[in-house]
């Protein structure tokens, strides 16, 4: 399974 | 970082400044629905926890999170203390165990991940997509509102409506994709869209 990516919403 | 994406941020930060205001003005915190106040610092805080290791990312996005905790709770404490005699349980009646549990019983059948903080974060989209329900609810009990409370929903429902076409940009042009997000926030939309619908036309 891949890295989630960062969340750069908000 | 696109126009729809920078709007949505700023009507939030906008819905919070007028909820504060009209708190402090209006020394009361009438019309306000209690429950949506919790809900949303719920959604704050379980999406937010990543501040505590994304803190160095981005600037911008740590400000906002611990703008949007800060004055939650803020809100929540105003409610609880300084207003609390204008605050009227009998008319906040709305069942916040299903929205929050069905946000829960979602984030655990769909997370990205199944970790701590994934199941969380999706646990808090989803409850952010209902949170204003008890708020709707209080509005359409009490019927007649007043117009800055009617501003505060506008501009809240606004920032997620907004989210909408940055996603859209964000497919476009970054082939970046948010099942989760789109998908609550589209919910969100739709929730508020009878309520848009009335702002407009009054």
């Amino acid at each position: 399974v891949a890295a989630t990516p960062l969340k750069d919403e908000l | 970082m696109n126009i729809f994406r920078i709007g949505g941020d700023l009507s939030h930060l906008i819905s919070i400044f007028i909820l504060l205001h009209k708190m402090r003005t209006s020394k009361s915190c009438i019309g306000i629905s209690f429950k949506s106040q919790v809900l949303y610092l719920i959604v704050y805080v379980t999406r937010y926890l990543d501040l505590l290791w994304t803190f160095q990312h981005s600037t911008y996005n740590s400000l906002m999170k611990i703008i949007f905790i800060g004055s939650s709770a803020y809100t929540i404490y105003l409610m609880l203390n300084d207003f609390k005699p204008t605050h009227d349980p009998n008319i906040d009646t709305f069942k916040v165990e299903y929205l929050i549990g069905g946000s829960a019983i979602l984030a655990l059948l769909f997370p990205y991940k199944w970790t701590t903080s994934e199941v969380l974060w999706s646990f808090s989209i989803w409850l952010e997509s209902v949170a204003i329900l008890p708020q709707l609810f209080m509005l359409q009990r009490t019927g007649e509102a007043e117009t800055i409370t009617t501003h505060y929903i506008f501009a809240l429902g606004a920032y997620r409506a907004l989210y909408i076409p940055n996603w859209l940009c964000r497919y476009l042009f970054e082939n970046f994709t948010d099942p989760i997000a789109i998908i609550a926030g589209i919910i969100q939309t739709i929730l508020y869209s009878d309520f848009f619908y009335i702002y407009y036309t009054k």
